[in-house]
């Protein structure tokens, strides 16, 4: 599997909707 | 103007460097909000003790990265339960890896509440902590959880479905549920599956289910234990499934002195939404689409199918993103060439494009955005881009998988 590790997930707000089956990412996160 | 700025970074090279401060407001700002600290970070307690080489660090995580593989590869529906009693031997079958999670929070077990730092993971799923009687457990700073000194804990009977529910679990001779996790280079957390309330915050959760641990060993630092954040049903997420609905959120602070958060049950605003995908065989972990990697603006010339074959997993635990080896390839080309005027250096472990950027006081490094199905696109941070061990030696900070269909 490709697999995005937490390095790259620096500095974004990542939402994890698992109700609704959807991931979200929002920049400039950690501010 | 606009256009040069969305092309590179200009990073200024101190930043790079670990910062020698922290500054860390005490209190979260929500019920429901903790502070995301670096555990090897100035605002981690334990950075001092603490700290493996960068190499160290590379090398757990192709190890992790070794596990889920054969996770893949090997994929079932349900592991036999191994019973017996609690601290018998038990095999290990899934070859030499260690999940390891380089971000820790700080949450409370019991009733009065004690506070405990435990890394958290998207790739688990059951919580556990260093627990008494501690027949054989690793050096953790704060002291281990007692359950005898808390009011709210109860035993969980192994014939309850809380206990079934485990990947593999077991009997005790008073009939108490036994847990056993385990992780692939003779690492392990065995234990008592209790309940007690957890402490999330400023949130009290009742007849929270956790793995109080009699029995662990492995490269878990001085954390207290671990959060599992998976997909499954003994996860943090399904268990507080009503009260929060199965929505969370974090931000992971780059290695300097910033901080970040995990929070349970509410969105963040100005987000962009691409759909979660789920694979039967590996219920624990989150997927998602890949569907292109820009370099610089410019999309990779590279087929959809480089990503969509093998499937892509977001992974709180792994350090180092790991594309099929086509990807990689064209992504690191399309990163050296804009990199021309920087003298390399050698590899890093699993990182092959390193520079010297010591006779520098600034760098430019080119922008890179992951963009994900509905063209949801993430343009990643300076600090997702490069990975600096020291001046000499600032390296590209993706590794490649062995082969496309991996």
């Amino acid at each position: 599997v490709v697999i995005i590790g937490n390095v790259q997930q620096r500095r974004f707000n990542i939402v994890y909707d698992v109700g609704n089956l959807r991931i979200g990412f929002g920049a400039n996160g950690c501010s | 103007a606009r256009e040069l700025a969305e092309e590179h970074h200009v990073i200024d090279v101190k930043s790079l460097l670990p910062s020698s401060f922290c500054s860390m407001p005490d209190k979260s700002m929500s019920s429901s909000r903790l502070n995301v600290v670096h555990r090897h970070g100035q605002c981690s307690s334990r950075a001092r003790q603490d700290k493996p080489s960068h190499v160290e660090l590379l090398r757990q995580d192709q190890a992790r990265v070794d596990y889920i593989h054969f996770q893949a590869a090997n994929a079932t529906t349900r592991l036999n339960p191994f019973g017996g009693s609690l601290f018998a031997g038990v095999p290990v079958s899934l070859g030499k890896a260690l999940r390891t999670s380089n971000y820790i929070i700080i949450i409370g077990f019991g009733t009065p509440t004690k506070s405990f730092s435990v890394a958290f993971d998207t790739g688990t799923d059951i919580t556990w902590t260093q627990c008494v009687p501690c027949s054989n457990c690793y050096t953790q700073k704060d002291p281990f959880y007692d359950p005898t000194q808390s009011s709210t804990f109860t035993d969980i009977s192994c014939n309850s479905e809380y206990c079934i529910d485990l990947k593999k679990f077991g009997c005790s001779s008073t009939s108490t549920c036994l847990y056993h996790q385990e992780y692939d280079d003779n690492s392990y957390s065995n234990g008592s599956f209790i309940q007690d309330t957890l402490t999330f915050s400023s949130d009290t959760i009742h007849n929270f289910r956790f793995g109080c641990g009699h029995n662990n060993s492995g490269l878990f630092g001085q954390t207290d234990g671990l959060l599992g954040l998976g997909r499954g049903d003994v996860s943090i997420i399904s268990q507080t499934s009503q009260l929060y609905g199965k929505i969370f959120s974090y931000c992971l602070p780059s290695e300097t002195n910033t901080i970040g958060y995990l929070e349970l049950g509410s969105s963040v605003p100005d987000v962009k939404y691409t759909p979660m995908l789920t694979n039967p065989s590996l219920p624990t972990f989150y997927f998602l689409k890949l569907i292109a990697i820009s370099v610089a603006g410019a999309r990779l010339a590279l087929s959809p199918t480089i990503f969509s074959g093998p499937g892509t997993m977001l992974d709180s635990g792994t350090v180092i993103s790991r594309l099929p080896p086509t990807a990689y390839s064209a992504l690191r080309d399309a990163f050296k060439q804009y990199m021309t005027k920087y003298p390399m250096a050698p590899p890093l472990s699993i990182l092959d494009t390193c520079y010297n950027i010591t006779n520098y006081e600034t760098v430019y490094v080119p922008s890179i955005a992951l963009i994900f199905d509905d063209e949801v696109t993430a343009t990643l941070d300076f600090s997702g881009i490069v990975y600096t061990s020291r001046k000499s030696r600032m390296c590209l900070a993706f590794a490649k998988n062995d082969d496309d269909s991996e």
